[in-house]
């Protein structure tokens, strides 16, 4: 088990060496064990984050959509590492600006060429990169309804 | 395995059976104004999938999930059906499999796969080590994306294990 | 104190009953003393609300975008009894789509009317409603700076 | 009481004196890409007006609003200025005040209104009553809107009682 965890977070630290410039356009990030503890199997996992050009910075002095971008980030490379069959996201792109959704979608539609991916989203941008819409209605109140949807 | 179809009928807010087939590769979204009704549709994967926390499922109890109207419009029973189709998979295997769970107004639960029924143990052990388990690092709810940064470091361990 | 948390909560009930419908084109929403506890001072208060054309419902059913309204309803009613001097809202319309986002503009231009509000927000559809726009960037990796911006 | 004028040096990601003019009246938008510095704004102005829990501030301890770079250029104190107009107040009542916080990193603290060293005390009693005290229904937070809906009863009470 002991040597499972270690490669895990090896394999994990290597997709973020890619992904995490990918999403911030320079920046790293790494997994790391919890100083405290003597055994592996009893210690945490931190997160660790560097913004480009910005000092290394706990967690929570992030706003609101580093968060959510450095969250995607984990996200992403445990994917990459052993891509589930499929995966559901849903409205994740909330908190982002215009450029950070434009670098979600790319990343989004690398993954999406191994994995499924199925997003719920209302950025119109980033529906755009969808190949497949489901659009749901509730034209009788209470009571949803699929319906096909075009894009303008 | 790939998820081909979803079949939903009196499950949240979907009392009429629909159906999605999705694309096996690519990005599909789902998409449409507050309170249609897309992220019942993430719950009801969840659902299928086993989960049995009501609270997961933004529920207070189990049997909320059964559709109930404005006009005091009931259904009997909550049902939903998922295809996944298998990838490589053995000469003789079937390529498709379908999981159904179906939960009646009197509080009985049936599961079954491809038309038999199993029990929800059968169903677990079908999704353990595929990363599509219902608590797994694959289904992203509505507003948790960045749980994954603020969790702790013993709750990040056990979201790590279970990708290794 | 009695008369004063009565007072309080019939008054927002007042405004409720207009400003609920105006965000959600019908429907209805008010607070009310739990049943729980004999003595008023003892007794918490429930939020409750009917959505046009769908059941009553408890409040976690809701949707994101729904919950999202329904709190901007409970905090605009409040607002309209007794006007805070000034507001500062951080992207509250990240949940609502398109329509609801024109009808939460709609109703922040009556509000300011009479008091000051501080809007921080990504929504283009939104920041068109404000009298004056404050830009923020960082040229400088990690030094906030103020831009003047001008809306296209 | 108006908001006027919000001055910040020192404070979190603002190194540099800047000034924000608000208008007496109607809708001021403040816009800007991902962590460019917007809601340290508004923990700048929950600061001025007297909060006490580095939580609420989004750090670990209150050092951690005083500017620090990346370079290592730091500066030895965070000030937030907030100049705010009273609304027909008596004759001889002056229209404006000003209300100063200063951090020093050493950890002393100055509190002053209108140039004059106050206590915390003075502060707090400024704002009593009129709705903008720190916790008050007037300042949402990044992400923090439901939780008008999500609070429990006895929250919600405590919510109601500040606006009575
Ligand atoms: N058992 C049920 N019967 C009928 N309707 C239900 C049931 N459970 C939930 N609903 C309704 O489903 C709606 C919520 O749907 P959902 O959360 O999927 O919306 P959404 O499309 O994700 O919206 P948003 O964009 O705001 O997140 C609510 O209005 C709720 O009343
Ligand atoms: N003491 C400090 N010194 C320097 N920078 C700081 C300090 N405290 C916070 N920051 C920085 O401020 C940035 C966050 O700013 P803020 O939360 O205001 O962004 P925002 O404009 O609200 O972004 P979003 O649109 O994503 O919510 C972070 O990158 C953080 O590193
Ligand atoms: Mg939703
Ligand atoms: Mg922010």
């Amino acid at each position: 088990c002991r040597t499972r965890l270690r490669e895990a977070l090896d394999g994990i630290n290597r997709q973020l060496e890619r992904v995490f410039p990918l999403l911030f356009e320079g920046g790293s990030a790494k997994l790391d064990l919890t100083k405290e503890g003597s055994d592996i199997l009893e210690k945490g996992i931190e997160f660790m984050v560097k913004l480009p050009g910005k000092a290394v910075r706990s967690l929570h002095l992030l706003s609101g959509g580093e968060k959510a971008l450095s969250a995607l980030s984990l996200i992403f490379s445990i994917f990459f590492l052993k891509p589930a069959p499929f995966c559901v996201l849903d409205e994740v792109d909330a908190a982002l600006d215009e450029s950070n959704c434009v670098r979600f979608s790319r990343l989004l539609t690398e993954i999406s060429k191994r994995s499924q991916v199925i997003l719920i989203t209302h950025n119109p941008r980033v529906m755009e990169t969808a190949h497949r819409l489901f659009g749901v209605t509730m034209e009788e109140k209470g009571v949803s309804k699929l319906v096909s949807v075009r894009l303008e | 395995m790939r998820l081909k179809r979803l079949t939903v009928k009196g499950f949240k807010s979907f009392p009429d059976r629909t159906s999605l087939t999705f694309p096996l590769q690519g990005i599909s979204a789902i998409v449409g104004p507050n309170g249609c009704g897309k992220s019942n549709i993430l719950d009801a994967i969840r659902w299928v999938l086993g989960e049995q926390s009501p609270k997961i499922l933004r529920a207070r109890s189990m049997e909320e999930v059964i559709y109930s109207g404005p006009n005091g419009r009931q259904v009997g029973y909550a049902e939903v059906s998922i295809v996944l189709e298998r990838e490589g998979g053995t000469e003789g295997e079937k390529k498709e499999i379908e999981v159904t769970r179906r939960l009646y107004r009197r509080g009985e639960a049936k599961y079954l796969i491809d038309g038999k029924l199993v029990r929800l143990k059968d169903i677990l052990y079908l999704f353990m080590d595929t990363g599509t388990g219902t608590r797994a690092y694959a289904l992203v709810d509505q507003g948790q994306v960045t749980r994954f940064v603020e969790m702790g470091p013993h709750e990040r361990r056990l979201l790590i294990e279970e990708a290794a």
